[in-house]
């Protein structure tokens, strides 16, 4: 009966020039804690389940990951979350996509897994069901950060300088067209 | 995007992943997060995974369940398997992204081709690591 628990927070790190050791040592600290969280469920012998949802739901609550409180912004200014949450023993699933307001997505993912005879559900259905199991919301302020904000700037302006409506994913060819725009191209920032 | 996988008590893999998704998406577009097979993926008989990246390459490539079926099929070890789907697969088809991934022994593979990617783990031994680069 050994336990063991590995997470990530994205694969977009930080330009180094932004990459100061106060915000890596912030990092650093966030996953820590997210790390023995889920561990010590499962220490105390809890499910992989209960372990999985405590440990997310201590990356979303935080800001620094592109998850719930810290996520990235959409076209029009507002949050948009996935999240699911896979069962190898049964390959039970449940997950929920373009969802908004709901504080921690992975518990709502959880209660399709348990509650609901299907697999995925999607935007303001899967609200308004969420809100009959009594998840619990937040207003548009909880999720906001200046740091995604400025992101979703930058993407509009890199859009608008390079005449293409919505590029996300800017490729090598119409990066050099525009040396302007590529000067702030930020590979990771198709991750958020 | 964050995702945790696990291996408890009772031998149960559990994969998890939740992302605000993409800066600047519309349309309604979903990435490969709650997509099972593609972002996130558990099997107790091969691996559990979760992954982040480029989520439109993570789908057509099936990326999480791909590590499992290296696993199953091939008989590969966790680590090769997930090396053989992110850095030869998904990065010579373009994507960019990783995964992290764990076995039903608790052998832990994280592998991306990006410069960084935010992780960590507490493997069988009570050993924590953290990493960002």
């Amino acid at each position: 009966g050994r336990v063991a628990i590995a997470v990530h927070g994205g694969a977009g790190t930080m330009k180094p020039s932004r990459a100061t050791p106060e915000l890596e040592r912030a990092y650093r600290e966030a996953l820590t804690v997210a790390l023995k969280t889920g561990y010590a469920v499962l220490e105390s012998g809890g499910s992989g389940l209960d372990a999985a949802v405590a440990t997310i739901r201590v990356m979303e609550d935080s800001p620094l990951f592109n998850a719930a409180r810290g996520a990235v912004f959409n076209s029009s200014g507002g949050n948009e979350f996935d999240a699911i949450i896979m069962d190898g023993d049964t390959l039970d699933a449940g997950a929920v996509a373009a969802i908004k307001g709901v504080r921690n997505p992975i518990e709502l993912a959880r209660l399709v897994l348990e509650r609901s005879p299907h697999v995925l559900l999607v935007g303001e259905s899967a609200q308004e069901w969420g809100r009959e199991q009594g998840i619990e919301f937040q207003d548009p302020e909880y999720f906001y950060t200046e740091r995604r904000w400025k992101s979703l700037e930058a993407a509009r302006e890199r859009a608008r300088q390079s005449g293409i409506e919505f590029d996300p994913f800017p490729t090598q060819e119409n990066k050099t067209q525009d040396k302007e725009a590529a000067k702030d191209f930020d590979p990771s920032g198709r991750f958020g | 995007t964050v995702g945790v996988v696990v291996l408890d008590r009772s031998g149960r893999l559990t994969a998890a992943t939740s992302t605000g998704g993409l800066t600047n998406k519309r349309w309604g577009r979903v990435g490969d997060t709650p997509i099972i097979g593609a972002g996130t993926y558990a099997d107790s008989r091969t691996c559990a995974v979760s992954g982040t990246g480029h989520g439109e390459y993570f789908m057509r490539y099936m990326v999480a369940y791909d590590i499992c079926a290296e696993m199953k099929y091939q008989g590969r070890s966790i680590q090769v398997a997930a090396e053989s789907v992110v850095m030869d697969k998904l990065k010579s088809a373009g994507g960019n992204g990783g995964v992290i991934a764990m076995d039903a022994q608790g052998n832990i593979a994280m592998v991306f081709n990006t410069p960084g990617m935010y992780r960590g783990y507490i493997d069988i031994e009570g050993k924590l690591f953290t990493g960002i680069y």
